[in-house]
């Protein structure tokens, strides 16, 4: 464990703290997009499949149950409950995200580590994770203005991967056979997603603005 | 402990 992992676990997890936060206290889950939700329980549950085979640490064991159960209530928040369900905008969600499900499960039948049930779902997993952010965004560009808590959100799950880039780095250079083409390249897709988010998150961070994205 | 290139990461 290096300092820019667990940096990056701690934004991760701030970021779920944030739209927890934004959906508990407003009662409300404007602006969120309930496909980029579902695509990130499908993430967790074919990333951690190893969560009762492999142990590795307590610190390990213990974040993937917050990410699995986390993910989990809110897609069961923003279908079921019943105050936030109503403030779901379905018309402003309508990104094919099945098409995302089944290019990335496409791509992890050609490119995978080894091809094994849990290298595939692995690698399945990391692909669908990059990409699983673009309904999010293009929810974003459809609605205008993004309250705060929503861009507080986004920016955090952005800045998370960016900080795993950084802790890859930092063990290719420190630990003598690690390579991590996949997640590494990956991530790095990943992170140019945000990257159009994060310039207009620092213009209005800068100009003490409301966040707005060019429809 | 975490195994080389095992999937140590979250």
């Amino acid at each position: 464990m290096n300092i820019f992992r667990f940096a990056g676990d701690m934004t991760h997890l701030i970021s779920i703290v944030v739209l927890l936060l934004k959906i508990y206290a407003t009662k409300s889950c404007s602006g969120i997009s309930l496909k980029t939700q579902e695509l990130y329980v499908i993430v967790f549950l074919a990333r951690y499949l190893d969560l009762f085979t492999d142990f590795i640490s307590v610190y390990n064991t213990v974040m993937k149950l917050v990410f699995i159960g986390s993910s989990l209530a809110i897609v069961w928040c923003m279908r079921m409950h019943r105050a936030v369900k109503r403030t779901y905008d379905k018309e402003l969600d309508t990104f094919r995200h099945y098409f995302l499900v089944l290019g990335s499960f496409v791509l992890a039948l050609l490119l995978h580590e080894k091809f094994t049930f849990q290298e595939i779902f692995w690698a399945f997993s990391i692909y669908l994770e990059a990409v699983a952010i673009l309904p999010q965004l293009v929810m974003l560009q459809r609605s205008g203005n993004v309250d705060n808590l929503t861009g507080q959100y986004v920016f955090f799950l952005g800045a998370y991967r960016a900080f795993y880039i950084l802790n890859w780095i930092y063990r290719f250079f420190t630990e003598p056979h690690f390579s991590r083409w996949i997640a590494c390249l990956s991530g790095l897709v990943q992170t140019a997603f945000y990257a159009d988010f994060f310039y207009y998150y620092f213009i209005s961070w800068k100009n003490n603005a409301k966040l707005q994205l060019p429809a | 402990q975490e195994k080389p290139n095992s999937h140590d990461e979250l």
